[in-house]
């Protein structure tokens, strides 16, 4: 009798069998290069079409892309927006087969690219994507999403990280992980400057059920960590650049005066203006006795819970929550007035020396809609805001829902030194605010400035901040003029809730690029590209606000930037071209901004990828017909 | 711990040492009219050393306090923390810092030292002393300087305060004493008659590793006869 053990089926669906898929990760001091790479073969006995999907960060900007078909690599190239554009566009009107990458969703954006593949022929995306992590609460967390389309025989992200600080703790975690079965695919430990983390489930531990041919790896990934905090700043140089991480520990936290600007007009209406109130009551429960608050309900007129801001006291908290409660929504959207009486009163409080000497203030606005009523050209807002605040404390923004003009609100945010976050319409909206508010809950620092030796330092990104935040961190990078010099000497100057600060750093060049010369897991020039990187960010958030030459400036500035060190960012696309079938076809990966991701998402974009066949004796001036969808988003 | 009182009109100085169990506190310094107190923890070595009779002392802890600020610091050998009305901010040896605010400036420089200046003319330095990690037998340990003090008042006291008001001394007899580099003298001072020792300890301001030797008269028992009451009337319950 011939035994055999039963095969499941595995591998293959229709036709395209994806072999190997490998998230490899390495994060040299905060800074994160990420490449995926999954390896496919056709095993039909015609062409197939195979796809290429990954979800990565929007603070991430790809930096390569490739497609090797048989062994032959075709490597991408980043250009100009523009002219990759008309690459593309060209190839569209000659109805050749065009990829296009876009992006949506909360934290992520989507790359999605496809190749028709020969019979029998394997092919290989490989995407490198680079960012820098932010402290977050304490802890730097790298996101990444996981969701093979089918089983795949070698699965595994595997995670190198390297803090020349030391790590304190690090942890990775899957929603999909939630049997002791694939627990066991998962390891993850740290000693000293080092971490990682393994993750590689075998086939069988995939499948969905013992018999099942579909994938459980379905979700989240996340590792975060954190890295030893002996002393409050760390510097490190390497070829000529340098980095600035600063994140005090052990101080009090400064008093805070905030004032809430509500929307509430007839579009909170349900749902909105429930988790309004939840949040609301949650953060009145985090407010500490030594802060001062108010509260201004904005719809076609502004009223206020009291005349000026009060004191946290557990009275005044207990009214708060009644006042809380009993929020009606009623209306148009008055924005506005809401924002200059919250911003008057806290001015007025400062002047009558209402609120402690050392206190800071904060204006948290949320609103779901544009504004309608009262004043509403948002130019004249944003300079009435302007105007009202005068540099003297930061605005935050918060967006709830869709409709609303996004740009707008984080214009008007950046431009008074706050930013803006979106708040999106789900179960969980009050926990979005609720976190939104422990992030800039708990200053400990205000004004702070961080100096360097002058004439020694070229190229600084930002480097005065009106808030440190406890659990969060500052990182400045800038370029020594002088790579032969001996030591370098900053100093950080802020305001603490007790008294004035001072910290100074003091390195020794050589021991310091000496200490981090540890090749094996540092990947070149991190320090030059977390140095760019983070200058083209800063640029291009400034160049939100920013009109005529200013504007045009700061986009020649990131623009050169983002095409020397290779990224893709809403300034530049990149352009992959491969001969198939003795015709061009491209592919382009974009960097869509907030608004876009947006759109997309409203107008339900699905594919990604289209292969016209232009009207017949048009192919050379080919303009889509109207109607006809059109398949380029423009990330800028 | 040891103390020295330079004299600089005679440009000599006393010391004495203050042996005491680990963990007990001495009041150092405490200026009714500045409301400036500095108190001080002992430690001991982690055991004894086996060629020593005693278990060596040093200080581990400081408090120092100003009541019309409201204000305390505590100094360890591993951290500094500072209070005042609203919280605490908390540094470490590793810090280079300055913190200042009205009446106080405060400056940690990395690893070395601590310069604690209360408006013009107090100034208090601690040194931080720090030894192998694994050593057998010692620790950590902390230095107290006053480098100035002449805004303190006349009615300062404490095991150091007390000798911040001018005060006379005579030496006289020199003869041989028990070893033979280390002459005995007659001391008058505070109307008494003490038998010291000549001998030297070590100032540690500028260089916290080998220190500068500073000769001085030593007088025995717990400094008794030089300081006022006995060393015992100086400790205290807490630090602060």
């Amino acid at each position: 009798r011939l035994l055999g053990k039963r095969s499941l089926p595995e591998g293959a669906v229709n036709g395209i069998e994806i072999y190997s898929t490998k998230i490899n990760c390495k994060v040299t001091s905060r800074f994160a290069h990420n490449v995926v790479t999954t390896r496919a073969v056709n095993r039909a006995d015609t062409a197939k079409e195979v796809s290429f999907d990954v979800e990565l960060p929007k603070t991430a900007f790809i930096t390569n892309f490739t497609l090797t078909i048989d062994g032959v690599t075709y490597p991408g190239h980043v250009k100009e927006k523009e002219v990759a554009k008309k690459q593309y566009e060209k190839a569209v009107s000659q109805g050749k087969t065009a990829g296009l990458v876009k992006a949506s969703g909360r934290k992520l954006e989507k790359f999605t690219v496809s190749v028709n593949v020969a019979a029998g022929s394997k092919v290989t995306f490989e995407l490198t994507y680079e960012e820098l992590l932010k402290r977050h609460k304490g802890k730097y967390e790298m996101y990444l999403k996981v969701q093979p389309k089918q089983l795949v025989k070698h699965f595994e992200i595997d995670a190198h990280i390297f803090e020349p600080q030391g790590i304190s703790m690090l942890d990775a975690e899957a929603s999909f992980i939630t049997n002791d079965l694939l627990g066991s695919a998962l390891t993850k430990s740290f000693s000293g400057k080092k971490g990682h983390v393994s993750f590689k489930p075998s086939l069988d531990q995939q499948r969905s059920c013992p018999t099942c041919t579909d994938s459980l790896l379905n979700g989240d990934f996340t590792i975060t960590y954190d890295v030893n905090r002996e002393s409050p700043a760390n510097i490190q140089i390497v070829n000529g650049y340098f980095v600035h991480f600063f994140a005090p520990q052990g101080l009090p936290v400064v008093p805070k005066n905030v004032v809430f600007v509500i929307d509430v007009s007839g579009s909170m209406y349900g749902r909105k203006l429930e988790q309004t109130k939840d949040a609301l009551l949650k953060i009145l429960e985090d407010m500490r006795e030594e802060d001062h608050l108010n509260f201004i309900l904005f719809s076609s007129d502004v009223t206020t819970w009291k005349e000026h801001l009060v004191q946290a006291t557990p009275e005044n908290l207990q009214e708060a929550r009644a006042f809380v409660k009993s929020i009606q929504d009623q209306g148009s959207t008055n924005l506005n007035d809401g924002l200059l009486r919250g911003i008057s009163m806290l001015n007025t409080a400062r002047e009558e020396h209402r609120v402690p000497e050392r206190s800071t203030s904060i204006v948290i606005m949320l609103t779901d809609g544009d504004a309608n009523s009262g004043e509403s050209r948002p130019e004249k807002i944003q300079e009435n805001v302007r105007n009202a605040i005068g540099g003297k404390f930061p605005l935050y923004n918060l967006g709830f829902g869709n409709n609303l003009n996004y740009n707008f609100l984080e214009s008007l945010a950046l431009e008074n030194d706050g930013f803006a976050r979106r708040i999106y319409e789900d179960s969980d909206a009050n926990l979005q605010l609720h976190g939104f508010y422990e992030e800039v809950a708990n200053p400990l620092l205000t004004s702070v400035e961080m100096e360097y030796p002058k004439n020694a330092i070229l190229d600084l990104t930002q480097n005065s901040y009106q808030h440190f935040y406890d659990g969060s961190e500052i990182v400045v990078a800038g370029r020594l003029a002088d790579e032969d010099m001996n030591s370098f000497k900053a100093d950080v100057k802020g305001h603490g809730a007790l008294n004035d600060l001072t910290f100074t750093e003091e390195v020794d060049l050589k021991e310091t690029e000496a200490a981090l010369k540890e090749r094996e897991y540092i990947f070149g020039n991190y320090i030059e590209r977390l140095w760019a990187y983070l200058t083209i960010e800063q640029l291009l958030e400034k160049r939100k606000n920013a009109r005529g030459e200013e504007k045009e400036n700061l986009t020649a500035q990131a623009l050169d930037l983002s095409l020397k060190y290779h990224f893709v960012t809403p300034l530049t696309s990149m352009v992959v071209t491969k001969p198939e079938d003795n015709e061009d076809q491209t592919a382009i990966a974009d960097k869509p901004g907030e608004e876009q991701a947006q759109a997309a998402s409203q107008t339900s974009f699905s594919a990604y990828r289209t292969s016209y066949q232009p009207p017949l004796g048009s192919a050379a001036s080919y303009q889509p017909p109207l109607g006809t969808p059109y398949y380029y988003v423009d990330g800028d | 711990p040891h103390f020295i009182i330079q004299v600089p009109e005679q440009d000599n100085a006393i010391c004495f040492n203050i042996d005491e169990e680990p963990g007990t506190v001495l009041r150092l310094i405490q200026d009714p009219a500045t409301g400036l107190t500095v108190n001080g923890q002992i430690i001991g070595d982690k055991k004894s050393s086996p060629d020593s009779a005693t278990r060596k002392t040093y200080f581990g802890k400081l408090g120092i306090a100003s009541a019309h600020m409201d204000l305390r610091i505590e100094v360890t050998t591993e951290k500094i923390s500072l209070w005042n009305e609203v919280g605490r901010s908390t540094f470490s040896w590793l810090d280079t810092v300055t913190v200042t605010q009205d009446g106080l400036s405060m400056t940690i420089n990395r690893k070395k030292n601590m310069v604690v200046s209360f408006g013009e003319g107090v100034t208090f330095v601690v040194i931080l002393h720090q030894v192998w990690k694994n050593h057998p037998i010692h620790q950590d340990f902390l230095g107290f300087y006053v480098v100035d003090s002449h805004r303190m008042s006349a009615w300062t006291h404490g095991l150091l305060g007390q000798f911040f008001h001018p005060f006379d001394f005579k030496v006289s007899d020199v003869h041989p004493g028990s070893e033979p580099t280390k002459p005995d003298a007659t001391m008058v001072v505070k109307n008494r008659q003490l038998t010291v020792t000549r001998g030297s300890q070590r100032d540690y301001r500028m260089d916290a590793r080998a220190g500068t030797k500073v000769a001085c008269w030593f007088v025995h028992n717990n400094g008794e006869g030089l300081i006022d009451g006995v060393h015992t009337d100086y400790i205290v319950p807490n630090l602060f």
